[in-house]
């Protein structure tokens, strides 16, 4: 059950930043997120980098729910 | 080393957005 409702979460979370359903995010979703989140456009700009363990531009589900995974669980990969 | 770089700084700042994720799904009803 909690698996369920993690992947919910993720889910849910995903779809804020990827509001255009394109099942990626970019970083300009990211930046849209700048007037919602009291975060800095810079801080969005690092959680972008961080998320983005392939560095390729593109957030898919799977890397944003590793990097969600690694915040809830404080799995750290060193 | 960019990749030391990074995961050092992201830690905070990514516990930062999802906290804000979290409390933004909460916090409008």
């Amino acid at each position: 059950a909690g698996q369920n409702s993690f992947h919910e979460k993720t889910h849910e979370f995903f779809q804020m930043c990827d509001v255009e359903n394109k099942g990626f995010i970019t970083r300009r979703d990211m930046q849209r997120l700048n007037g919602e989140l009291p975060l800095s456009a810079e801080e969005l700009e690092n959680v972008f980098d961080s998320l983005d363990s392939d560095g390729n531009g593109f957030l898919t589900l799977d890397e944003f729910s590793s990097g969600f995974s690694q915040f809830l669980f404080g799995q750290k990969v060193s | 080393d960019p990749n030391m770089k990074a995961g050092a700084a992201s830690e905070g700042v990514l516990a930062n957005f999802f906290n804000s994720l979290l409390s933004k799904k909460t916090g409008s009803p």
